[in-house]
């Protein structure tokens, strides 16, 4: 894992944050849902909640679907290419590219349109970009940067939990295997 | 384009099943290496700058496989675990036109992706004996 330079987080006083959809995609309430379980998967394991609100300009993290330059400084390419990107702690902001076929739910592994892309998975990874975390070399964490079409991955590995709970600590409810890992070694010889 | 599942995606949508990633034109790179001269290696330039593998003092992107091409390639190939060629690899050319996160690999010129990662040469422990003052 990795984290943005300087390590950016949110601060102590913002354990419960609040995340809102811009307006203009009206979003149904099923695509919502996705970006529900997607903050669920990483409160799981971390002492934060997220909780929807109505109000876009004062949420946290605010979410939007976008096609091309949206104003940024980082336009969308179209169909896959990047899919979208989201900023560090504390911005809040998650774009996504609106010319994407995003899919929903179900098998996307069957689809026959060779470009549609799992909503989960992109939102559990961007998510990890709005908690602090940088891209990890891990093939199979979450955060490692390339995910194919057609592809479904959603579940944390180690190497993200390692890295999300080395900046916010673990959730006590959280029954895994906590961090053993450190970017930082001690050293236990005595030896200066 | 959001769909509730596969099956509501309407037929016809991309005829020939098509796509329109601008990133398939790497392709036509394939066994590109350093010296060489070749149409479309100013996008690639244009990609590794946007990831953050190539930075902004070599922004004036030209078709030449220069020696901040190389050593972009070489950083890509360490972070995605590819064997560090420093060439465009059918390997490497396969990870590069994968869909990704937008956000870049290397921000403000350092990264703890792989390529950032250092190794100590020699066990530490089993080769150095100190005596504290």
């Amino acid at each position: 894992y990795t984290f943005f330079p300087g390590s950016p987080r949110w601060p102590d006083s913002k354990r419960d944050l609040t995340y809102a959809f811009w307006p203009g995609n009206n979003l149904t309430t099923e695509a919502k849902s996705v970006f529900t379980r997607a903050f669920d998967r990483w409160s799981t394991v971390i002492p934060m909640t997220f909780a929807e609100t109505d109000s876009f300009t004062i949420a946290d993290i605010r979410i939007g679907f976008f096609s091309g330059d949206h104003g940024d400084g980082e336009p969308f390419d179209g169909v896959l290419g990047t899919l979208a990107h989201a900023f560090s702690p504390p911005s809040g902001r998650f774009h996504l590219d609106g010319d994407e076929n995003w899919v929903v739910s179900g098998d996307i592994s069957d689809s026959s349109i060779i470009s549609a892309v799992d909503l989960e998975s992109v939102a559990v990874h961007e998510i990890g970009h709005l908690l602090g975390l940088g891209h990890s070399s891990v093939e199979d964490a979450i955060m490692y940067p390339t995910i194919p079409s057609r592809t479904r991955k959603v579940e944390l590995a180690q190497d993200d939990i390692d890295g999300v709970q080395q900046l916010y600590g673990k959730n006590p409810n959280y029954n895994g295997s906590s961090s053993t890992s450190s970017v930082q070694e001690s050293d236990t010889s005595g030896a200066h | 384009r959001i769909f509730p599942d596969t099956s509501s995606i309407p037929p016809g949508l991309f005829p020939n099943n098509a796509t329109a990633a601008a990133w398939d034109n790497f392709k036509k790179l394939s066994g590109c290496r350093a010296g060489q001269k070749l149409d479309g290696l100013n996008k690639l330039k244009q990609y590794f700058h946007d990831f953050g593998y190539i930075p902004n003092t070599f922004a004036n992107f030209t078709d030449d496989f220069d020696d901040a091409l190389e050593s972009a390639l070489k950083t890509y190939q360490q972070n995605f675990n590819l064997n560090v060629t420093g060439e465009l690899d059918e390997q490497t050319l396969s990870q590069l036109i994968k869909p990704r996160c937008g956000n870049a690999d290397i921000v403000n010129g350092t990264t703890a992706m792989n390529s950032g990662k250092w190794t100590p040469p020699f066990n530490t422990t089993s080769h150095f004996h100190t005596v504290g003052h």
